[in-house]
């Protein structure tokens, strides 16, 4: 039996929104640690990693541990169904090939179930040891985002490197250059607005654009993002959720011929 | 040019 309660149902909402276009099918795995899921795109060359801990959630019951298969558009259009104050209760019995999904307005004045047929889904399961990073750099998301999309409208790669000087993002593209330099700042009013970055050695890394275009579709889940990047290891960009865990993308980096 | 690694490259199956 599992029985998930998440009085802050938005969240769900925004976390399929974030990864339903990245990721077709995957397992979702229940256990006392809390929901998670870890897939792959298509391609095996980004993985995303999700966490909500039981913690935050109202009510948490989870007598085994289960993976559920589910197909992420179909869950999106499901969740698409619930009101963002809506509370979001996950439901399945043992053993049961569907999952109920019940909404319920603040009020309680409107409930709704929703179930969803689960599928069986033959997923590999990617061991991530824990890795020292060259840098790590904290920004607004929203400022991420922002470069992100300007890139991609010049070029399909970004080189990203660190010094101390900064975090620069370059492009190329038939049409010119880019390149955007942005400054440690931490003499900002609100804490999520600086850029903070943490470097142990400079680097310098290229990766597909379109990738993270994809993973900027988090950014509504946080105010903040980290890239944490080393040469010769896969960029972690990662947007924590609010007392409940995070979303990790990791992307391999691309490698000059 | 350069061209793209897959993630399997990095991690391994659990």
């Amino acid at each position: 039996m599992l029985e998930l309660r998440l009085v802050q149902g938005s969240l769900l909402k925004k976390v399929l929104e974030a990864v339903k276009d990245l990721v077709n099918d995957a397992n979702f795995d229940c256990s006392a640690t809390g929901f998670s899921l870890q897939a792959m795109d298509s391609s095996h060359v980004a993985l995303v990693a999700l966490l909500l801990r039981s913690e935050g959630f109202e009510h948490y019951r989870c007598d085994r541990n289960i993976s559920m298969g589910m197909n992420l558009g179909n869950m999106a259009k499901m969740l698409k169904c619930a009101g963002n104050d809506d509370i979001i209760t996950l439901k399945a019995d043992d053993g049961s090939d569907v999952v109920t999904f019940m909404f319920e307005s603040p009020t309680q004045d409107k409930i709704a179930d929703f179930e969803m047929k689960l599928m069986d889904i033959d997923s590999e399961h990617l061991g991530i040891p824990e890795a020292e990073y060259h840098a790590i750099v904290r920004m607004p998301s929203s400022e991420f985002a922002r470069i992100c999309k300007d890139l991609s409208s010049i070029g399909d790669t970004v080189v990203i490197s660190v010094t101390k000087e900064g975090v620069k993002f370059s492009t190329r593209g038939d049409i010119g250059t880019a390149n955007i330099v942005c400054r440690q700042n931490t003499t900002v009013d609100k804490p999520e607005e600086a850029t903070v970055i943490e470097m142990n050695e400079p680097v310098s890394l290229t990766f597909a654009l379109r990738y993270f275009n994809s993973f900027t579709k988090a950014t509504p889940l946080s105010n903040t993002v980290t890239l944490s990047l080393s040469s010769e290891l896969p960029v972690v960009v990662e947007y924590k959720i609010a007392e409940m865990g995070y979303i990790r993308f990791y992307l391999a980096p691309k490698i000059e011929d | 040019g350069s061209s793209q690694t897959s993630i399997t490259e990095f991690y391994r199956s659990t």
